[in-house]
Order: structure tokens, then C-alpha cells, then sequence
């Protein structure tokens, strides 16, 4: 889940 | 990241730099939606909040923190700088409209109920729409300074670049972010309109205006 969706865009 | 991001992101910033230049240089915030400023810090500290607790990258850090600043920064220069300049009463969208059926739709579609991911998912739904007020206010003055214009090409091509991005990572890393791409989807098809002036009319050298 964290892999997929840590939300690393801006 | 990808050539796509990045230069998405780079467009971005070059958007508030250009909002920026063209208040300081004509003094004035005369064109610029209020309200649209005020709802891109809401989108910016709303989604930030993971800059207290999780860390991407050095990049991803700045750039958060500059949007943080610069959009608070532009509403101290509507607000207090140069306040007289600034005419409320051509900025009437009805913000609550975007506001309350953004925090609905942050409660029903998010990545987990955390009080940081409903904000998270919030923060995309408000970003998709914020720019209604401004775009709003061009559709009622019927013509736009072509600096803010520029301010406007500038936002839309960053929002247009995030769709190649998608596309790219879902075939380079199998990642898909369903809620982004949706709302994503829907902002920039916003900008059509105005895209469609903009390279008929300014990029011709045009005035933008609206046809009566």
C-alpha cells in the first residue's frame, strides 16, 4: 500500500 | 520521476513565477481571482502535511516548500501589499460550492481513513477545480492581460503533463493513482477553453478576449 500510494508526486 | 513530471513540475513553478512577476511589475493584481489563490493554499497545506513526517526526496521537499511559501506570499500581496488593486466584487464565484462537495467526495474516495490521506484526497479533489474562480472572473470580464494568460498557458501545461507522466509510469512501474488521474483528468479538461483562445488569439499576437 505505502509502495503504491507514498504520494511522491507534487 | 520522468521527463513528463519534471518538466510538468517545472511549468508549475515557472506558473507562479510569472503570477508573481506580473503583480510586481504592473503593481497590481488587478485580473487575478482572490479566491482561486486562497483555495491553492488550502490544496497546498492540505496535501503537504506529510512534509512533517515523511520524506521523499530533497527535490520533493523544495518544491513543497515553495509551493507553500509562494502561494502564501501571493495572497500577502493581494491582501496587504497591494490590496487596492485587488476588486472583490468581480470575484463572485461561490467557493463553498467546490469546498463542501470536495470534502464529501475526500470522505468516500481516499487511500485509507486517516485523517492525513481524507486531506490527501481532498487536496486533489479541491486542486482539480480551484481554478473555476479565476477562470470565472475571465469569462465575466470577457478579456485577460496577457501576463496572467501566460500565468494561466503555464498552470494548464502542468496539468497537461501529468497525463503523460501517468501514462509513462503505469507502463515503466505498473503505478496507477486512480484518484489523481481522475481528478487530474477533469482539471485539465478545464483548460480547453481556454487553450483554445489562447493559441488562437494570444499566441497570434492577440489580445485575449472573449467573443461578446
Amino acid at each position: 500500500h505505502e509502495e503504491v500510494h507514498g504520494h511522491d508526486e507534487l | 520521476m520522468n521527463i513528463f513530471r519534471f518538466f510538468g513540475d517545472i511549468s508549475h513553478l515557472a506558473s507562479i513565477f510569472i503570477l508573481i512577476h506580473k503583480i510586481h511589475t504592473s503593481r497590481s493584481c488587478r485580473g487575478i481571482s482572490f479566491k482561486t489563490q486562497v483555495l491553492y493554499v488550502a490544496v497546498f497545506v492540505t496535501r503537504y502535511l506529510d512534509l512533517l513526517y515523511s520524506w521523499v526526496s530533497l527535490y520533493n521537499f523544495v518544491m513543497k516548500v515553495f509551493f507553500i511559501a509562494s502561494s502564501c506570499y501571493i495572497l500577502y500581496l493581494m491582501k496587504v501589499r497591494f490590496r487596492p488593486t485587488n476588486d472583490p466584487s468581480i470575484d463572485t464565484f461561490r467557493v463553498e460550492y467546490l469546498v463542501g462537495p470536495c470534502a464529501v467526495l475526500a470522505l468516500i474516495f481516499n487511500y485509507g481513513y486517516a485523517v492525513t490521506e481524507v486531506l490527501w484526497s481532498f487536496s486533489i479533489f479541491l486542486e482539480s477545480v480551484a481554478i473555476l474562480p479565476q477562470l470565472f472572473m475571465l469569462q465575466r470580464t470577457g478579456e485577460a492581460e496577457t501576463i496572467t494568460t501566460h500565468y494561466l498557458a503555464a498552470l494548464g501545461a502542468y496539468r497537461t503533463l501529468y497525463i503523460p507522466n501517468w501514462i509513462y509510469r503505469y507502463f515503466s512501474e505498473g503505478y496507477v493513482d486512480p484518484i489523481a488521474v481522475t481528478a487530474g483528468l477533469v482539471q485539465t479538461g478545464l483548460y480547453l477553453d481556454f487553450f483554445y483562445v489562447y493559441f488562437t488569439k494570444v499566441l497570434q499576437g492577440q489580445k485575449f478576449e472573449l467573443p461578446a
